[in-house]
């Protein structure tokens, strides 16, 4: 465990509770993608089964689990009841088809055993490199977007960002090298960059988040 | 090898 990995999951679980104070400070969940949304909780689902049969061997791990299966199931929930009549599907058609096979036909190429918890550890990790491209998308449709989004999605963003550095961390210190979390990491952070860069052109100058 | 299958990160 190092500081960045730390930093990581400290920014993973803002991200998730930006999001349900946005909703629940604009009583809408406008501008979310459930798409995405959706795809996380089956990147969680299909990454944390091991919590079965490892639950002591790291309670922050396990605790971090439940909480990111729980929060994301919730907020899917807060979306389809709550806040549903602010969902406009019309906006949020990215097709997660692709997605979902595409990170299938990864995990049957690239897993690291031919084991069903393998197999499906591979595809939640090439899933989730590209789960935010739905939000990413819509953002892109809408043209602009509340400024707490825009904070939800960088917290999001920085969350892998900063396991890269914890990966060479790993890498040069223990000699722990994990590849497809690494490519499928960098992949995602990359995805990212254009956001990024408005993000910090723009709304950390306190204007609106809005695409050129 | 056997090692990366340790799976320690979420």
């Amino acid at each position: 465990m190092n500081l960045f990995r730390i930093l990581g999951d400290l920014s993973h679980l803002v991200s998730i509770f930006i999001l349900l104070q946005k909703m629940r400070s604009t009583r809408s969940c406008a501008g979310i993608s459930l798409r995405t949304q959706i795809l996380y909780l089956m990147v969680y689902c299909t990454r944390y089964l091991d919590i079965f049969w490892t639950f002591n061997a790291s309670l922050y791990n396990s605790s971090m689990k439940l909480v990111f299966i729980l929060s994301t199931a919730y907020t899917i929930y807060l979306m389809r009841t709550v806040y549903k009549t602010a969902l406009d599907p019309q906006i949020d058609t990215f097709a997660t088809y692709y997605l979902v096979g595409g990170a299938g036909l990864l995990a049957v190429l690239f897993p690291y055993k031919y084991t069903v918890y393998e197999v499906l550890w591979s595809f939640s990790i090439w899933l989730e490199s590209v789960a935010i491209l739905p939000q990413l998308f819509m953002l892109q449709r809408t043209g602009e977007a509340e400024t707490i989004t825009t904070h939800y999605l960088f917290a999001l963003g920085a969350y892998r960002a900063l396991y890269i550095p914890n990966w060479l961390y790993r890498w040069f210190l223990e000699g722990h090298f994990d590849p497809i979390a690494t490519v499928a990491g960098i992949i995602q952070t990359l995805l990212y960059s254009d956001f990024f860069y408005i993000y910090y052109t723009k709304v950390l100058k306190g204007k609106k988040f809005e695409l050129p | 090898y056997e090692e990366v299958l340790v799976k320690d990160e979420l």
